[in-house]
């Protein structure tokens, strides 16, 4: 393993992952005094480690914390809201184990989870969230401190962890055993095959990179590289799928329907409303072409290329179909922003390398359909065909910048007032002069008249 | 033997033919298909 001072035994977190990219990939983790086990979802897109505190419908078991000896109550009470679902929890700290992870137990803020709105699903075999994300995020505050950064405070792990998931053309949802892998402090080689590519986090917040360009089949989608990140690129393992904005969304539709080989392809598939199913002894993924993102290098004047074979956005889905072989489209339209879900980076390794700033990506080891990898990286290319900067900052984005905005608003609309005060005081001086009557106004008045 | 001396006949990549449309099914937990949105 490639962890220079050797402390971490990375092989032994190999396969600690389970699930699958529709209901998440996760890791155990042990909880509290005595160790309470709890199944933890890991997400790149959030900062809070949040644990089931009550029973819910959707999940079997949860963290009692009158039972931990080692909790510590922090009496506040939290809220996070996700694209979709939310839980509010009450935040304390305890002791935390792995035992496929880092060796040793842990002191980190968690959040007991006591009410929660789609966030806890159906068949879900996960009772928690581990948010990989930067102290930014966190809730109510960037001062909880985050599991990842009180894991390198306390064990002084290098500042990088990397991500595999393995459900590349398994159906879902998959039986979910030995699903993927976390390994915290560093990379581990057996994970990937050929180089690793980098490309720089634009912003530390949510691992938010830059996207150059898109092909469908070899061919450029020629959008504007501002309308890729808007308002952001980012790269997160709680998203099951590929989305992206409204604009790239429709014309990746369009150049896959124009690529594709497949006849009167239902409109309802593209929207994620509907499967498409196929006779078990036709092979759909044939008829779908190479779907390319470019992402900026950390050599700012190159870039490189991650291509998705369709086993990765064309996704075998489990049905009662018996001579039938369904599929969903693994791709799907935002509002807000682009998001690199698991539909991507199932074909990737990827490394979250927080100590240098970046995103690493390499073809993943367990990227194989049917002894076809699935998966390419391809580099380096030009990036004179792109603007030099593809990211449209957003000012208000920064808590200070609400709150200057706000002041400035403030003055604004008291300058505005002191002028319409002084606006109207020389009126009325007016009309008292108009109405005081002597014999020349009253002559002007008439001649008026 | 006959299909080495049909590779020599067709030696060019021949495209496939098109494939027949696909049945439409509604997915079995439509609320969950789309997965997570964290």
């Amino acid at each position: 393993a490639s962890d220079p001072g050797g402390q971490i035994n990375f092989f032994s977190m190999v396969d600690n992952l389970e699930g699958d990219s529709g209901r998440g990939y996760y890791l155990e983790l042990l909880i509290g005094t005595p160790p309470q086990k709890m199944n933890i979802l890991v997400d790149t897109g959030s900062s809070n480690f949040a644990v089931a505190g009550a029973l819910n419908p959707d999940i079997t078991t949860f963290f009692d914390s009158k039972l931990s000896t080692s909790y510590e109550p922090l009496n506040t009470q939290v809220t996070v809201r996700y694209t979709q679902g939310s839980w509010t929890g009450l935040l304390g700290k305890d002791v935390i184990s792995m035992p496929k992870g880092v060796n040793g137990t842990f002191l980190i803020n968690i959040a007991s989870i006591f009410q929660s709105e789609n966030f806890f699903l159906p068949n879900i075999n996960w009772q928690g969230i581990l948010g990989l994300a930067y102290s930014t995020l966190a809730k109510p505050s960037s001062s909880v401190e985050p599991f990842f950064d009180s894991l390198v405070q306390q064990e002084n792990i290098p500042n990088i962890f990397s991500m595999q998931m393995c459900g590349a053309g398994q159906p879902s949802p998959g039986i979910g055993i030995n699903a993927g892998s976390l390994v915290l402090g560093g990379i581990e080689p057996s994970l990937y095959q050929g180089d690793i590519w980098y490309t720089p986090i634009t912003e530390e917040w949510y691992y938010q990179v830059e996207v150059l360009k898109f092909e469908v089949g070899g061919q450029n989608l020629n959008l504007d590289c501002t309308v890729y990140n808007s308002d952001k690129a980012i790269v997160d393992s709680g998203t099951t799928l590929l989305r992206l904005p409204d604009k790239v969304f429709n014309a990746m539709v369009d150049a896959i329907v124009q690529t594709s080989l497949i006849q009167n392809f239902n409109a309802e598939f593209w929207a994620g409303l509907q499967l498409a199913c196929w006779d078990k002894t036709q092979d759909p993924w044939n008829y779908f072409p190479d779907i390319s993102i470019y992402l900026r290098d950390t050599n700012s004047s190159r870039s490189f290329r991650l291509t998705l074979k369709p086993q990765l956005y064309i996704q075998s889905v489990l049905t009662f179909q018996e001579s039938l072989n369904c599929f969903r489209f693994g791709i799907s339209q935002s509002a807000s922003a682009l998001v690199i879900g698991a539909t991507v980076m199932e074909g990737f390794y990827v490394i979250f390398d927080r100590a240098e700033k970046r995103v690493g990506f390499a073809v993943s080891s367990c990227a194989e359909v049917s002894g076809i990898t699935v998966s390419e990286i391809a580099g380096p290319f030009g990036t004179s065909d792109v603007s030099s900067n593809c990211i449209a900052r957003n000012p208000l984005r920064e808590p200070i910048m609400w709150i200057i905005s706000y002041s400035l608003m403030s003055l604004c609309g008291m300058i505005l007032l002191v002028l319409v005060i002084l606006l109207l005081l020389p009126n009325r001086h007016r009309r008292d002069d108009m109405e005081t009557v002597n014999d020349e106004s009253s002559l002007v008045q008439h001649r008026w008249k | 033997a006959a299909c080495a001396s049909a590779n020599f006949i067709f030696p060019l990549k021949v495209s496939p033919a098109e494939m027949k449309g696909a049945v439409p099914v509604a997915p079995v937990t439509p609320k969950g298909a789309p997965g997570l949105l964290l």
